[in-house]
């Protein structure tokens, strides 16, 4: 069984404020266990 | 004595011959391993569909999944209990530390294998800002989709669109594009005429009504795919503070999810059985798919308890559209917590 997350999240944006800019990025890598609980991204 | 001697001769060649025949069925698995292992390393697990994936379309994959539910629903005496749970436990590495229950409790190797875990085993992340993960697998994918028509990388040689994951009537990346569109002052009036059907559409293609603040970033559409082996703790929780608006059940195949699965089976998470809900977190839009396979055929919502998965197929060339139930009330759906559990994988 597998689970597919879909989902919209903040991205860089060239013209921004970087100081105000908020980019999602993901603290997973490929192959990883990980455990219900365990923060996929930021 | 002649006889007697022939067949001393005979019985070692025979015992030889197939001793033999197994050690290279053994050296060429070991070798395939090996091959999958190296690819796996460098990225470049192949898609290539085989003798046996074409096979497994002609089996009734789904009576078989009804059929390995309704043997492993049966009672089992107090006492082979433990030793059942643990001999499972042992073959897919199971924690039995976790489980919330002593083995003895659990009447059926399904009830076992869809047990709760002790209280605390399983932090959530407390920052708000973060995403957490539903389950507990094996990440097999994840990244950014970035253009209309988004595909999800099932392995090297083979993709599938999220649209056709999610249902085919979301046209999500469409809506994410004029999504971020409209930053730049799109076209967003025409995409809410053509989206007013639409319970979740409305909720994607408006953002200037929700969030008008000029310095909202620009929102990207991510994906992550996780895998749960037999072993693992089946249940699904709420990756985040989300309003569950509607839900697609889609009725397809039952092919196996495992690793040769993905790499041999064309279009298997498209194919099979899966439940997707869908709503919005803070930052937008979100959804999530659960996807069945032959051992774990059924998926269990606990906000929608009337939801019945893995039935028999009544039309095998002909499988019906999506059945949707839309949340009430309607705009708002069911609220969840992060880390709430929602639903669960059962067996058969």
């Amino acid at each position: 069984s597998t689970v597919v997350l879909v989902f919209q999240a903040p991205i860089s944006q060239p013209s921004a404020d970087k100081s105000t800019s908020a980019e999602f990025s993901f603290c997973i890598k490929k192959r990883d266990r990980v455990r219900m609980g365990e923060a996929l991204g930021r | 004595n002649s006889s007697s001697q022939g067949n001393t001769l005979l019985l070692p060649g025979a015992t030889v011959a197939t001793i033999v025949m197994l050690g290279l069925l053994h050296a060429r698995r070991l070798y395939d391993d090996q091959k999958i292992e190296d690819a796996r390393e460098k990225g470049i697990l192949e898609f290539q569909p085989d003798v046996k994936a074409t096979f497994m379309r002609l089996l009734p994959l789904r009576s078989i999944s009804r059929f390995w539910g309704t043997l492993t629903n049966v009672e089992l005496p107090m006492w082979l209990r433990p030793s059942v749970y643990k001999g499972w436990a042992r073959a897919f590495h199971s924690n039995l530390e976790e489980v919330a229950l002593p083995l003895e409790e659990y009447a059926s190797l399904r009830e076992f294998f869809v047990r709760r875990l002790k209280e605390g085993t399983r932090p959530i992340d407390p920052d708000p800002c973060c995403l957490i993960s539903p389950v507990d697998g094996t990440v097999l994918q994840f990244g950014e989709l970035k253009e209309v028509g988004a595909m999800i990388e099932q392995v090297k040689g083979f993709s599938y669109s999220v649209s056709s994951l999610l249902g085919a009537s979301s046209l999500l990346p469409m809506n994410v594009v004029d999504d971020n569109t409209n930053q730049d002052g799109g076209q967003e009036g025409s995409m809410d005429d053509t989206n007013q059907k639409s319970w979740w559409r409305v909720s994607l293609a408006s953002p200037k009504v929700r969030d008008p603040a000029p310095a909202r970033p620009m929102k990207g559409l991510f994906y992550c795919v996780i895998y749960l082996s037999p072993g693992d703790y089946h249940r699904i929780h709420s990756p985040a503070d989300w309003n569950v608006l509607g839900r697609r059940h889609f009725s397809g195949r039952l092919f196996p999810m495992n690793e040769r699965a993905t790499r041999t089976i064309r279009n298997l998470y498209v194919e099979n059985e899966r439940v997707v809900l869908e709503g919005k977190w803070q930052e937008g839009f979100m959804a999530m798919a659960a996807v069945g396979a032959t051992n774990i055929g059924s998926i269990e919502l606990f906000i929608e308890p009337t939801l019945r998965t893995n039935r028999p197929w009544k039309k095998l060339l002909h499988p019906e559209p999506p059945e949707e139930q839309v949340y009430e009330p309607r705009g708002t759906g069911v609220l969840l917590k992060k880390g709430d559990e929602l639903a669960a994988f059962n067996m058969g």
